[in-house]
Formats: C-alpha cells, sequence, structure tokens
C-alpha cells in the first residue's frame, strides 16, 4: 500500500542537486540546500499536487543526521524523539549517498601522458563495500546502544542516493522508547573514514499515519506554538477556562459577586433575558416551567421591606402604597 | 462580498500563515484558500444550500412555529479538502503533514 511514495524502500536514486536544490532554497531558505530539504519538498509537490492521502499516510517526518567520529569511524545521530505517540509509523528508509568506487580517470593514472611506454601505477580502488550498523539507545543513556542491524551498502557505479528500508529497526526502537538512532559507516579500511560534505549527509524518511489528525483542533495541536492567551491578558484566559470548564457550576459560584448565604441561584440578577447558553447547559434544566417567567428579583433591601409590609406583591409596590396613602389622605 | 446573495453559501477567504504567525516554522505554502460558509437559511431552503433531511424538517418545525426556540438550521461546511502542510518541527526537522478539513470545498445548511 505503500507504492505510492516516491521512492521504493531499496532503491538507487538520483536527484538533480541544481534545480531542486534551488528550489528548496527559495523556500526552506539559504541554508537549506541539502538533499533531505529536497526531497521533502519533492514530496510536498507531489501530494499537493495530488491532494490525496499519501501511501495510506498522512505524514512524513524528515530526520537530519549529526555526525559524531567514534573511534575514527563515522557515526551519525539521529534524534527520532519528535515522532509522536499518535503517529503510527508504516515505513522507514535510510538515505545515503553512495561515494563511486574510485576507477582509474585518465587525469588520475600517475604516468607521463605522452610516455607510452611508461609503466603506469593506478590509484588504488574505493572500498568496494561499506558496513552500517545501526544502533539504538534511549535518551541521555550513557550505554553504546543496543544492535538493531546491519547492512551492506554496495556503492552503485557512479555515485547516488540510495534508500534502504529500516522500517523494522525503526519500529522496534520506538517499541523499546529507544528514539536515538545511531548508523554507523564502517568501510573496513585501515584508514579513518572520511566524513561527507554536508550536502551528502545521510538522513531518515519516516511515514506514518497519525492517528490523531481527524481529531477536532489537530492543525492547533502542531501547528500553534504559541499561547493564544498570554499571561497579561487575563480576560481571554478565563473565557477559555470557562469554555473548557468541566465544572462550570462551580466556577460561576465563585465568580458571583452577590450574596452567597441566602439560598437563592447564584448569578441570577446578571442573566439576561436572552443571554445564550453554552450548548450542554439547557435552559429549561435552570428555568423550569413555571419559572420561566421570572421577572427581574428585587434588590435585597426591597425584599426585606417586602416582608415588612402587609401590601400585597406587586411590580410597583412603592406607587401603590403612594397612591392608597394619597387616597386615604383625599377621603380624610 | 456585498453584493452576494444572503443565501447560504461559500465565501472567499485567503489565510495567509503569516496573518496568523505560524509563517516562522510553516515552510509552504506560505497561504491557502480556506473559504468560509455564510449565509441565512430560511424557510423555505431551497436545494441550492444542500439542506440535509435534519435541517429540512428543523426548518418546518421552526416555520410552524408549535415549538418555541427553535433556531434555523446553520450555514455550515459540507465538503472540506485537505491541505498538505510543509513545516519545521521543534528539532528544525521538516515535516509534511496532510491536513483533512482544511479548505471548504461546499456549504451547506444542516
Amino acid at each position: 500500500s505503500h507504492s505510492s511514495w516516491p521512492l521504493p524502500p531499496a532503491a538507487a536514486y538520483s536527484l538533480q542537486e541544481s534545480t531542486p536544490g534551488d528550489a528548496a532554497a527559495a523556500v526552506l531558505g539559504p541554508g537549506a540546500r541539502d538533499m533531505v530539504a529536497v526531497h521533502m519538498l519533492q514530496l510536498y509537490e507531489k501530494y499537493s499536487r495530488r491532494g490525496v492521502q499519501p501511501g495510506g499516510g498522512n505524514t512524513v517526518r524528515s530526520f537530519r543526521a549529526r555526525l559524531e567520529v567514534v573511534d575514527q569511524k563515522a557515526v551519525y545521530l539521529f534524534n527520532l524523539s519528535s515522532i509522536q505517540n499518535s503517529e503510527m509509523i508504516l515505513t522507514a528508509t535510510f538515505h545515503f549517498y553512495s561515494e563511486p568506487p574510485r576507477w582509474p580517470r585518465a587525469r588520475d593514472v600517475l604516468c607521463k601522458p605522452r610516455a607510452k611506454s611508461a609503466p603506469c601505477r593506478l590509484p588504488p580502488p574505493g572500498p568496494a563495500r561499506l558496513h552500517v550498523l545501526f544502533r539504538s539507545l534511549a535518551q541521555n543513556a550513557a550505554t553504546q546502544g543496543l544492535l538493531r542491524g546491519a547492512m551492506a551498502l554496495v556503492p552503485p557505479p557512479r555515485g547516488l542516493w540510495q534508500a534502504k528500508d529500516i522500517s523494522a529497526i525503526v519500529k522496534a526502537a520506538r517499541r523499546d522508547g529507544e528514539l536515538l538512532l545511531s548508523a554507523q559507516l564502517d568501510s573496513g579500511e585501515r584508514d579513518p573514514w572520511v566524513p561527507r560534505p554536508t550536502l551528502h549527509a545521510p538522513y531518515i524518511l519516516v511515514y506514518a499515519n497519525d492517528l490523531a489528525i481527524s481529531e477536532p483542533n489537530s492543525v492547533a495541536v502542531t501547528l500553534q506554538r504559541y499561547d493564544p492567551f498570554p499571561a497579561g491578558d487575563p480576560a481571554p484566559r478565563a473565557a477559555a477556562t470557562r469554555n473548557s470548564s468541566a465544572d462550570p457550576r462551580v466556577r460561576r459560584a465563585a465568580q458571583a459577586s452577590g450574596p452567597l448565604q441566602d439560598n437563592e441561584l447564584p448569578g441570577l440578577d446578571e442573566l439576561p433575558a436572552r443571554m445564550p447558553l453554552a450548548p450542554h447547559f439547557h435552559k429549561q434544566e435552570l428555568w423550569p416551567g413555571p419559572f420561566r417567567a421570572l421577572k427581574p428579583r428585587p434588590a435585597r433591601k426591597e425584599r426585606k421591606r417586602k416582608g415588612q409590609d402587609s401590601f400585597p406583591s406587586t411590580a410597583s409596590q412603592v406607587l401603590d402604597f403612594d397612591e392608597k396613602t394619597m387616597q386615604k389622605a383625599r377621603r380624610r | 462580498q456585498w453584493d452576494e446573495p444572503r443565501v447560504c453559501a461559500r465565501r472567499y477567504l485567503k489565510v495567509d500563515f503569516a496573518d496568523i504567525g505560524w509563517n516562522e516554522w510553516v515552510i509552504s505554502p506560505k497561504s491557502f484558500d480556506a473559504y468560509y460558509c455564510a449565509g441565512a437559511c430560511e424557510f423555505p431552503m431551497p436545494k441550492i444550500v444542500r439542506p440535509s433531511n435534519h435541517a429540512t424538517i428543523q426548518s418546518i418545525v421552526r416555520a410552524v412555529g408549535i415549538i418555541p426556540g427553535i433556531p434555523e438550521p446553520c450555514c455550515v461546511p459540507d465538503k472540506m479538502n485537505s491541505l498538505g502542510v510543509l513545516f519545521l518541527d521543534e528539532n528544525r526537522n521538516v515535516v509534511l503533514k496532510v491536513y483533512p478539513n482544511m479548505s471548504v470545498e461546499t456549504c451547506g445548511c444542516r
């Protein structure tokens, strides 16, 4: 099902570095002319054009190597810790540049060009086979790491980028929580291995299916890297807290400014008649039928006065009182 | 877009990642056509607003008025398209993710 990816797990390929490299530098910045940037840009353009889910997955992660020389041997370290728990690894590929064998070329032949009879001495051939040892170790581990796999790389006739399937290695390392992967290149020669220039540094691509990408807000989980409500802005933060609160009733009570000891529902005075309520907060649950037509509650002082007065409760007691007083006064 | 009809429809919206502050790590695209849905879902709803069966029933119930408080159906995205985004993760590694439901293709009353 992964055949639609541009590179089969084990294949040799040649990327023209001039044009894609320039394109990558234009898109990724001047410091990104390396092959991993070129490769990722090609993947992006391919799947943006098609608009389909690539190979059953939705995520491709690239990992640049950090070079270390251990015992005069090159060791490339890959930090795979950015792989999310929700990302199910489908395929992982190790990409490396194979130097061409150093077969004699005309200018390499150590003999005089015009002396046909002179014996010519050929330069020594390049390594016929390169071995790669993969080890994995946990972060901050002091050990050398667990050997996860080894493979032999045969240099092609000319310099080419190749890809090897290391899915099993990466999956096993992840399963064991050892997300630092090292690739040690060993040519078997006595001479110290000469590190390649940065443009030819190996890299790893991990193709994955992020199971959480269909979750709500998934784009913000991965791409929003700032707090939308910074510390100096309390109002939106409070609003967000209320919206995400699992117990809104407690928070509303804490924010109520009115008396809390009067056996009244807090916030009743502040509720406008057409105040929108949260979807899970049904109006009917708060205000059952008989209480839907609640009128504005009188102030506390007025309620006390209401208890002391013997007049029937009306919406405007003071006016009634004044009017009756005036009637009595007129009779008198 | 003031001249466009009031009925529920797709409207043009171009989102530039720089406008929302994501351009420091989003490599490509720099912007994309997200679109949005807006407009009324008034009774009777024409076919052009792609009402769901539920929305049709809700619209009728609201129009009859026997049950108070029933709102109009909402004008929301119907079909949506995914978008591939090339970005840098926290370790400055290049990541490609194809996010679903990033741009609106059609709108409907739901």
